[in-house]
């Protein structure tokens, strides 16, 4: 399986996943790959997922839609906070006005997501990775395997790929 | 103005002592290469939806990777595709599985998203959108690698020993 999650300069994220499946499948079996939500999912709202593994159980777990859900989630409350903690005059009118579009997740709570929907998947017996951009321009891998193949590379700085 | 692109090749037991030097360094020239694909199309402005399908486009043809030319083998010694693309401004989205004819799998995921009413085809029906998309058509055959056949042929005589992978315990669903 191959994937690609990316956000441009006009921050629109986009994901994408092929695949051959699994050796010897047959009946008609299908993995994640090609079930959007599951293998592959992409809002500009929240983040791009491709996954790669075990596709019964990211099917099960929803894995891509998941991790968008909860990114989306977490930006919401986070912005609620950031106005709510905004100083007020005497007839209650905020100083300043939080603007969603200076506001975003940071890479380290992007991985604590990513991280944590890989280990429910894990719980139902599940193996595999994801790879996940945000429209703030974060890209993250989380994955419970000894190996992904995968590359990263942003206008921040700079190439790399790995595979352990 | 900031962009970021994350690919992967697929994740499992990717054994260090199973894989020689020389894959070693072809699979992380293969990721260099298609990351440099998508990020020259990111940095020159480009839509994150032509970077990923120009990347994905490069890693379906290296036959290292289970996607396009490379992929694994089905129970009955054919090749079927999977795949699917969705784009984050309108969620907009395609998909397609068990293909056998069309050479980029996502390219055709894409049509069925910006040039069919649906989300997802299934099979003979793809192959056939695909045509009448006038997509590159190749064999069945121009996927296989022997190193895939080989493991079908391990994964049979599993079958046959009675260690078969369909195992009702092994359950995956």
């Amino acid at each position: 399986t191959v994937g690609a999650v990316a956000v441009d300069t006009n921050g629109n994220v986009a994901a994408a996943t092929s695949t051959g499946g699994m050796t010897g499948k047959r009946w008609g079996r299908i993995g994640d790959s090609p079930v959007i939500g599951a293998g592959t999912y992409a809002d500009n709202r929240g983040c791009a997922v491709s996954a790669t593994g075990s596709g019964e159980y990211f099917i099960r777990v929803g894995v891509a839609h998941e991790i968008c859900a909860q990114i989306r989630f977490r930006f919401q409350q986070n912005l609620a906070a950031a106005r709510a903690s905004v100083p007020v005059d005497e007839e209650g009118v905020p100083e300043y006005y939080v603007h969603a579009s200076e506001f975003g997740l940071e890479a380290n709570e992007v991985q604590e997501i990513a991280d944590s929907v890989i280990a429910e998947m894990a719980e139902l017996g599940g193996t595999g990775g994801v790879i996940v951009t945000t429209p703030w321009g974060t890209g993250t891998y989380s994955f419970n395997t000894p190996g992904m193949y995968r590359g990263m590379a942003s206008s921040e700085g700079g190439a790399s790929v790995a595979i352990y | 103005g900031r962009w970021t692109l994350v690919i992967h090749g697929g994740a499992g037991t990717i054994e260090r002592d199973r894989i020689t030097a020389e894959q070693d360094a072809a699979i992380r020239a293969a990721l260099s290469h298609a990351l440099e694909t998508g990020s020259a199309i990111l940095r020159g402005g480009g839509t994150s939806m032509d970077a990923i399908e120009a990347t994905i486009r490069e890693l379906e043809d290296d036959p290292n990777f289970n996607a396009g030319r490379g992929a694994v083998f089905t129970y009955d010694g054919t090749i079927e595709h999977d795949a699917s693309i969705m784009d984050g401004t309108t969620r907009a989205a395609g998909a397609v599985t068990g293909t056998s004819h069309t050479r980029h799998p996502v390219t055709l995921a894409r049509r069925v998203m910006t040039e069919s009413p649906h989300v997802f085809l299934r099979g003979s029906g793809a192959d056939e959108f695909s045509l009448a998309q006038r997509l590159e058509q190749v064999e069945n055959s121009w996927f296989e690698t022997d190193r895939r056949r080989r493991q079908l042929e391990e994964f049979l005589a599993g079958e046959t020993a009675g260690l078969s992978a369909y195992d009702v315990d092994l359950k995956y669903g």
